[in-house]
């Protein structure tokens, strides 16, 4: 990409993270997640899609729009739901990942 | 949530180290209110049964209460908080600085990132970078032709001015409309989606309210200065071209003078109605005096308007083309009146040649039904093109592919209409009836017909 790209480009692959969301106990059950955007780093702020919380409301998903209100608290979703965010490496921290098993990926032949 | 890829052997790539998953709490869920009412306006109501935003194609197996859901949550987002770690490690990175709303123009590039898939496989698929414009804009809810796939909802949609700015953030990276994919990706602007966040922290959480503090700021221009740049004079450039029941397209080649599609405006003495959204919204009767023969395989209409088109930028006509130059088209496919033209961005693709001269163009910008007639652009010279005549669609499969579009030459049209427009003699609009055979098969999409054997005697 062009120059003009360069600190956009920093700042997107710094700031991007992806998000996922299980119940408690069943980590890779059923398991929701999205892309986010670090807002904060220190202390970590994240913003992303709000559709892989939608199992989670305890009053279902019409609370979505059954309130005229522009938020709901992290309470309207139920106790059960676990959060983790991942993201890139930054500089100076090589990064200490366990290998996980991946789902089947494959690379068809077009 | 679950993505069905085909079985094979599991990838043990490590592309890019990552770092560990890490925990974190959802602080609130909250959207904007001025993109849930745009987007009921724009997707609602009548429109609501012709479009879908599913990470689906139209055919795959979801069921209805599973679209439901997707549909209530399309214009929400979440803010979270990490759980701490090791302080050193969370100094680390720029600063996220996000622009107000309305300070990207349409046309203006942008950036998108996100994780294709969300948490599948992140070694290869973390932070994937998607390059377009930003299409269109109806208050917070945006548009941009940049490619995203599913799990790229919540990605980040960066500006290259103010540099690196967090301009959106994907809603939904797939559209249908009528079944077919639309190229384009629904954004809701950050700015006002995280003035939500710091009134709903600092009311919901008296004691966390300085994590409002925290939230990225805005980045504006200058005090005293203007803050929306006008953009490209060109994206200002098409008008909406209503005939009866009919409406597409079409460009002000001079004040009083609008070319668009045969197909839009077909018959010569018929009124039509010319609405311009830019610098203001007005709309002008005027008359088709000349649309080209259904024989002609250019698809061409001329309108005469009965007053001129004020502020409308009459577009310089281009005399050559490069193949692979980025290009530009603007028209009111999709969205018709509702929104004002979109912007879509790709390449000249091909220039289709007969007898050593341009007879039709194709390129990689998305081009929707209703923006036939509109104006094809180089992006870098601002110079017309083209006239954008269609796209493309497989008649066995029903497929319409946005992607692969023909537009008729200006240079085709140029001394045509520059003839009428100085003398009003249709003389040179009236040979686009007589093209040649030659020109015919291009247009047709058949193979050129072969040499005639010739006698060896």
């Amino acid at each position: 990409m062009g120059r003009q790209w360069g600190p956009s480009m920093r700042v997107a692959e710094q700031a991007g993270c992806v998000v996922s969301a299980s119940r408690a106990g069943q980590p890779d059950v059923g398991s929701w997640s999205c892309s986010g955007v670090i807002l904060s780093r220190s202390p970590g702020l994240v913003l992303c899609h709000g559709g892989i919380f939608t199992p989670f409301l305890r009053t279902g998903s019409a609370a979505l729009t059954q309130t005229g209100a522009a938020f709901l608290p992290g309470d309207s979703c139920s106790d059960d739901l676990r959060l983790h965010v991942q993201w890139g490496p930054t500089t100076a921290s090589p990064a200490g990942r366990a290998d996980q098993e991946l789902p089947g990926l494959c690379t068809p032949q077009c | 949530a679950s993505l069905g890829l085909e079985p094979g052997a599991p990838s043990r790539a490590r592309a890019r180290p990552l770092q560990p998953p890490r925990p974190a709490r959802l602080l609130l869920l909250l959207s904007c209110p001025g993109f849930r009412s745009h987007f009921a306006r724009l997707f609602g109501a009548e429109a609501a049964d012709q479009w879908h935003f599913v990470s689906s194609a139209p055919d795959d197996a979801v069921s209805e209460e599973e679209e439901e859901d997707q549909l209530r949550a399309l214009g929400w987002f979440a803010l979270l908080r990490v759980q701490r770690g090791a302080a050193a490690e969370e100094r680390r990175g720029p600063a996220v600085t996000v622009a107000p709303l309305g300070v990207v123009t349409k046309g203006a590039p942008l950036l998108a990132c996100g994780s294709p898939f969300g948490a599948f496989c992140p070694d290869i698929f973390l932070n994937t970078l998607s390059r377009g414009v930003l299409s269109n804009a109806a208050g917070p809810l945006l548009l941009t032709d940049a490619r995203c796939l599913p799990g790229t909802e919540g990605g980040g949609v960066f500006a290259a001015r103010p540099a690196g700015a967090l301009v959106a953030l994907v809603a939904a990276p797939l559209c249908w409309k009528a079944r077919e994919w639309v190229g384009l990706t629904l954004l809701c602007a950050a700015a006002p989606l995280l003035q939500v966040a710091r009134w709903a922290l600092s009311s919901l959480h008296p004691g966390s309210a300085s994590l409002s503090v925290l939230l990225p700021p805005e980045v504006g221009a200058p005090r005293g200065l203007p803050l929306r740049d006008l953009g490209p004079p060109w994206a200002a450039a098409a008008v909406l071209v209503e005939c009866g029941t009919v409406w597409g397209s079409g460009v002000a080649v001079a004040p009083r003078l609008v070319v668009t599609c045969r197909h839009v405006a077909p018959r010569e003495a018929a009124r039509v109605l010319v609405h311009s959204a830019t610098p203001k919204n007005v709309a002008i009767w005027g008359r088709v005096v000349f649309a080209t023969q259904e024989t002609s395989p250019y698809d061409i209409a001329v309108v005469s308007l009965e007053e001129d088109l004020n502020g409308v930028p009459t577009p310089v006509p281009a005399e050559h083309f490069h193949e692979g130059e980025p290009v530009s088209v603007v028209g009111f496919g999709v969205f018709g009146q509702a929104c004002g033209p979109s912007v879509t961005s790709g390449i000249l693709s091909a220039v289709v040649h007969v007898d050593d001269t341009p007879v039709m163009l194709q390129t990689t910008c998305a081009v929707h039904g209703g923006s036939s007639g509109g104006p094809l652009f180089s992006t870098r010279s601002g110079d017309l093109l083209g006239i954008v005549a269609s796209n493309t669609r497989d008649n066995n499969t029903g497929a319409t592919y946005p992607h692969l579009n023909f537009s008729i030459p200006i240079t085709v049209l140029q001394p045509a209409l520059k003839q009428y427009s100085q003398t009003g003699d249709l003389c040179g609009l009236r040979e686009l009836d007589l093209a040649t055979e030659p020109v015919r098969v291009v247009w047709r999409l058949q193979r050129p017909l072969p040499e005639a054997p010739r006698s060896k005697l």
